[in-house]
Parts: structure tokens; sequence; C-alpha cells
């Protein structure tokens, strides 16, 4: 998977992170292999607590990448991607010799192997002392990565060891920096939603707030549209955030919010569950008594299962169903599809340009409220349906028209998937 | 296996903490720049370096001015190409055995602009 490396400089090998022209600066598979080498743990910290470090430093990185890690213990040695190991002096093998306690604390070989010098007082991340083996691993991981060293205040390729702070995490630049060698994290999504919830300010009065969550297969991740990114430690699991649920691959969520209801539903096969916001966990049964889940025909009478999407349109209180080509709208209060559904959502929501739609099987159909638009995802894709905010600038707009479809990654950053071993971390 | 035991099993005794050499003087400090790729490695002694009374050489004096002087540049030290105790201290700090071989890349666009300020960093 590398194109074999050029010969080694008659003084030896060197941890060379600047790439030879014409040379490979990144890896070329999405999912790479490490482990710690059995000889190279070190004698401070017990191996399980060294692996738990090592396993949450790659994985800090497949957040913001689409690259995964996972350890392996059972490949033979040449066959691991990246070995790690702790040694003094002389060690492992390695043509650099390591200096003692002091200065030079680790290296690292691109696209190959991370040395610690065990000489150092390596301490675990709730440690306040010594030489968090967190930050140098995520840092060495770094170069194996291709990135190279830099002054950037706030960098975690800083050369120096900067003690830690209360926090630390990759930040925008560290992010953009590998994703120029290894692209954007992309992929669909079953559904995205908006979550609304009450609270009360310091004043005591009523506030709305809303999450921003993206659901894919048996995983989620809280958006964070103030800071660009997902919050810090996502993906997680849904069966650990959301209860009573289907733990993986859901339709559809709507949120039917009028001035006398407040209903949240999720949807998967022929099916739903309505989620009680209060306890966080899905309804068992409804006030008549009769329990949860439900069969979708029986709750929004001619609509069809298994569902693309939907979404809500508080404006005009249906909820649009999105199946292959046709889109149904359901009137709330009259718990009915309006008469000239089902219509191609073609119809309903004319593109701009004509050509430029996702025709059918949309992956969702998202509200948000931070951008104060509704959009239909698709693929990697994502169109912008046409405002009434939009009209009053652009009156020769169509209404509910699709503007013409643009990436995902590039309004929503930095949602990536981790190798699924690590989910639980 | 290890070819002798000794009797008292100290040689299972872990290795005493070996300090790394402080960089103090001008000879090491070369050498310190040029690991790093802040300068070039130093001309060696000739035929003679495998003695051991074989005189250490000294870095040239413009050539190694120059290099601390980038050094210092891109640690907020005064670029005065001097060795004085702030820019050895920074060549003592904790660091990562990688050369710095690169020039700085550009920064990153910045983020797409945020409504509303930022709120303290949360814990993972």
């Amino acid at each position: 998977f590398l194109r074999p490396p050029p010969p080694p400089p008659p003084g030896g090998p060197q941890p060379e992170v600047a790439a030879p022209r014409g040379g490979t600066r990144a890896f070329a598979k999405r999912t790479l292999s490490w482990r710690l080498l059995g000889e190279g743990a070190s004698g401070q910290l017990a191996v399980d607590e060294q692996r738990h470090i090592l396993r949450l430093a790659f994985r800090m990185w497949s957040e913001v990448m689409p690259l995964d890690f996972r350890e392996d213990l059972a490949a033979p040695g040449a066959a691991v991607d990246i070995k790690l190991g702790f040694g003094r002096g002389r060690h492992l093998g390695c043509p650099r010799v390591f200096d003692g306690s002091g200065q030079e604390f680790a290296h690292a070989w691109r696209l190959g192997d991370i040395h610690f010098d065990d000489d150092e007082h390596f301490t675990p991340p709730t440690s306040d002392t010594g030489i968090s083996l967190l930050k140098v691993a995520v840092h060495e991981i770094g170069h194996v990565l291709g990135l190279p060293h830099t002054y950037r205040t706030g960098s975690i390729m800083q050369p120096n060891y900067i003690p830690q702070e209360p926090v630390f995490e990759l930040d925008w630049s560290d992010r953009k920096a590998v994703q120029k060698l290894y692209g954007s994290c992309e992929g669909s999504f079953d559904t995205a939603f908006d979550w609304i919830r009450k609270e009360r300010n310091q004043h005591g009065a009523v506030m709305m707030r809303f999450s921003t969550y993206f659901f894919r297969n048996s995983w989620y991740w809280l958006y964070e549209n103030r800071n660009n990114r997902t919050r810090y430690g996502d993906p997680i699991q849904i069966l650990r955030g959301w209860h009573g649920i289907p733990t993986q691959n859901i339709d559809a969520f709507v949120h039917l919010w009028t001035w006398r209801r407040d209903e949240r539903y999720f949807f998967k096969g022929n099916q739903y569950w309505r989620y009680d916001s209060d306890k966080d966990q899905a309804y068992t049964e409804d006030e008549q008594g009769r329990s949860y889940p439900k069969l979708i025909s029986e709750g929004f009478p001619g609509i069809p299962s298994p569902l693309d999407t939907a979404f809500y349109d508080r404006r005009k209180q249906l909820i649009y169903f999105f199946k292959e080509s046709l889109v149904f709208a359901f009137d709330v209060n009259r718990n009915q599809v309006l008469d000239s559904y089902p219509m191609k959502i073609t119809e309903v929501f004319p593109g701009i340009e004509p050509e430029n739609h996702p025709f059918r099987n949309i992956d969702s159909a998202y509200y948000s409220y931070a951008h104060n638009a509704i959009f239909f995802f698709k693929g990697n894709a994502y169109w912008k349906v046409v405002s009434d905010r939009d009209r009053q600038q652009h009156s020769w707009l169509p209404s509910n028209g699709l503007f013409p479809k643009q990436s995902i990654s590039e309004r929503w950053f930095d949602i990536c998937d981790v190798h699924t071993s690590t989910l639980n971390m | 296996e290890p070819l002798f035991h000794s009797r008292d099993r100290s040689d299972l005794e872990p290795a005493p903490l070996r300090r790394a050499q402080p960089i103090a003087d001008p000879v090491a400090a070369q050498r310190f720049l040029s690991k790093y790729g802040w300068a070039a490695a130093p001309p060696g002694p000739g035929p003679r370096a495998a003695s051991p009374h074989a005189p250490r050489v000294g870095p040239r004096a413009p050539a190694l001015a120059e290099a601390v002087r980038r050094f210092q540049k891109v640690n907020a030290l005064p670029a005065s190409g001097r060795l004085d105790a702030a820019t050895l201290a920074a060549m003592n700090r904790p660091r990562c055995g990688v050369p710095d071989t690169r020039p700085l890349p550009p920064p990153a666009p910045g983020p797409p602009p945020s409504r509303l300020p930022r709120p303290a960093r949360p814990k993972r």
C-alpha cells in the first residue's frame, strides 16, 4: 500500500518528516493497525493503561480524519502498520539513541513506528506531573501520519512539550493540516435533527436550547454549530445516549411541535417510537395505555414504510414523509395525508437547476435552527430548500425550491467515523 | 538469553535513570541545531576522528550565530544570535526527537465566522 521508500542516506536513516520529492506522503489504507510491542512496554505504567492511552491517542486522530485505527495483537509483526515501544539509550534496534531523562522524549518515523524514551517520566492523562503520555502519543502519531513540526500556538505539533492544559484537543488548524493529506470525512447519514429543550436562565425566564445530532449506523454525533465541529469524544453508540429506541439505522426523526403538542418520534422500518425528553427515554406506552413501538400505518394513516426520511413544517403544521421519489404531506391536526399527495419530490421541491436535485431516496430532511433552513441530505451532498427569506431577497426563486447541491463536509465539519472497537471509549 | 546473571540479582534491577547531557556550550548547541535541522552538521575533524585525543571541532561562529538567530525567532526569544541563558534553556526543554526540517506551513484559513462568542473549551 506504499511505494518503496528511497534508500537511506549514508549516515543512517533520519526520522524524516519532510516528504521527499515524489515520495509517499500519506497512508493509502483507510484502516491502520497498531501494536504496543511486548518487549517495548514502559516500566512506569501498567501495560493495560499504556494501551488504553495509545488507543485514545489514535482515536483522537480518527475523530478528525477519514482514517481509523485498530489495535492488532494477533497478526505477525511485519503486518502491523504502526508499532510503538518504549526504550532507553540504544533501543529496539533503532539507529537513533535516546539521551536519558530530559530533552528528547520520543521520536517517530513517517508512515512508520513510534519510540518513547523510557527515561522520561510518562504519566497518565489524569496526572498533573511528568510528561503526558497521551499528549506525546498524539504528537508522534501526527508525525507518522505525515505532519511536520510547527511553532503555531495551540498546535499539537509544536516540537517542545508544553505542560498539559486542563483540556487538550486537536484544534482547527491541526485538523485541516491532516485533512490536507487525507481529505475530509465524508459519508451519508441515516438522519439528522435538532433537539429542542426548555431551560430557565438565571432570571427564571424560559429559553429554548437546541442541540444538533447526526446519526449513522449504530453511532451518533452531537454537532457544535458555534465551534464548527462535533463534541469532543464523539461519536458514541446510540444505545448509550438514547434509551429505548432502535440501536442502529434509524430512518427518520420528527419533532411535532404546536401550541398544544410537543411530541418527538423516531421511525424505523414499519414502526415508530415516541421519546420522552424529560426522562430521556422512549415511552413504553401512550396516554391510552397502548404500547410502543407502534405501526406507522396506525399512527400515521396513509404513510408507507419503511421511510427514507421526514421533517415537520411548523408553519404549515404538516409532516413531510419521503419515500423513494415521492413525498407525503401529513396534516397533524386532521391526522391524514393531504388530498393531492403523494406527489413527486421534484414537484413539491423543484430544483432551481432542474438536473441538480436528489430526485429520490433522500437520506435525511433536516431543519436547522442554526441556519434557519431546511436541508436535504443524500450521500455526501446537501440541497438547501429555498426559504421565505430567500424569496424576499430573490423573488424569482421557486417556492420550496432546492439550491444546487453542496458538500456536507463543507458546512458541517469533521463528522468522522472511528473504529468500532473504540466506540466505547 | 542474557549471558551473565549476578548472584545478588542486581542485573534484574531497573537501570538507574540516565540524564541527558545539558546543552551548555557552543559545541553542544551546534550539535542540537544540526540534529533538528537548524544548521548544517559541523565539518568532521578529519582522519584522526577515531582517536580519543582528536580535538572537538568547534562550530564556525557566523554560521552558528545565524542558526541560533533562526532558532530564537521561532521560540519568541530576542534574536541576538548569542547563546544566552534563555536560548540554552529553550534548547534544554523536553522536545520531540523529530527534526524541524520543514519551513513553517502557511496558517490554515480560519473557521467560518461564528455568530456567538465561543464558550470555554469543555472537557471531553
